[in-house]
């Protein structure tokens, strides 16, 4: 459970950013 | 029958939601008592992540000029938001208290809200980009529907000048959206419509022709006129068509079922 947190975590972190660039291109 | 409508959204969203169904279930599963680690890096790493991705949002929305996006956007945002603030809430809770049942009920509810959060706002950024791509399926429309008015070889030629770039971009985008598609069906109608398009344009134009030769010579233009009309309004439909499919995604059939 501990390391499924930590993952999940920095899953989130990577989808965030991966949204974030989607933006940013598209946008440009 | 694939969850996300398009292949970028799919690749971004689907790893996520398959951990948070997992430790959805991994949670449930789990026997009280076992104390939760200290998230307050993992959450602080999300809480940065997630202003900056407010900031690019906001500062988009401030720049675009369509107004269903400005509409809809920000409450994406402050979805995303919320469940970050909800993380960083669980991570304080979990820090007096590894064993707290509350910080673990924020911590699932913040994580499926940033899923909900950013597969909405995928989705308003995706909506907006089909509409600018309806928008230059409509121009074409627009031309096709001046089409039965030309009746000089000078205005044909114009015709063909300003139609000819338009479907171009029309052709090149839908070519490109259809590639992104994760919905089989979706992708062979605008792929069998795109080609009708693409067939039926040099035979509009050689139509049109023989109408305005036929209209200078001062022959009968009936059966030439009605010709063309025809291939006109073929295109128009194959048009109308891509509009109809661009807009479908895969949630729309399953509320049909």
């Amino acid at each position: 459970l501990r390391v499924g947190w930590e993952q999940l975590l920095t899953s989130i972190h990577r989808n965030i950013n991966e949204v974030e660039n989607q933006i940013l291109t598209r946008d440009s | 029958m694939p969850v996300f409508h398009t292949k970028t959204i799919e690749s971004i969203l689907e790893p996520v939601a398959q951990q948070v169904s997992r430790l959805v279930i991994l949670h449930e599963e789990a026997e009280d008592g076992n104390a939760m680690p200290n998230l307050e890096r993992p959450v602080l790493a999300v809480s940065n992540a997630v202003a900056n991705l407010v900031k690019v949002g906001r500062e988009t929305i401030n720049n675009s000029d369509d107004q269903i996006l400005r509409q809809e956007m920000p409450a994406s945002l402050q979805r995303v938001e919320k469940a970050s603030k909800l993380l960083e809430e669980a991570s304080a809770m979990l820090n007096a208290d590894p064993y707290s049942q509350p910080a673990r009920k924020k911590l699932i509810e913040g994580a499926r809200g940033i899923l909900q959060g950013t597969s909405n706002l995928l989705l308003c950024f995706d909506e907006s980009e089909v509409r600018k791509i309806i928008k230059e399926c409509k121009k074409v429309l627009d031309y096709l529907a001046v089409a039965e008015v030309i009746e000089t070889m000078e205005d044909l030629v114009q015709f063909v000048k300003d139609l000819s770039p338009c479907l171009t971009k029309v052709s090149r985008d839908v070519d490109a959206r259809e590639k992104e598609l994760t919905h089989m069906v979706h992708r062979e109608i605008l792929v069998r419509c795109l080609d009708s398009v693409k067939t039926l344009a040099p035979i509009l134009i050689c139509g049109m022709k023989i109408y305005v030769q036929l209209l200078a010579q001062g022959k009968k233009v009936d059966e030439a006129g009605e010709n063309r009309n025809y291939l006109a309004a073929r295109m128009t439909d194959e048009i109308n068509e891509i509009i109809r499919v661009l807009q479908l995604t895969t949630y729309d059939e399953d509320e049909w079922d």
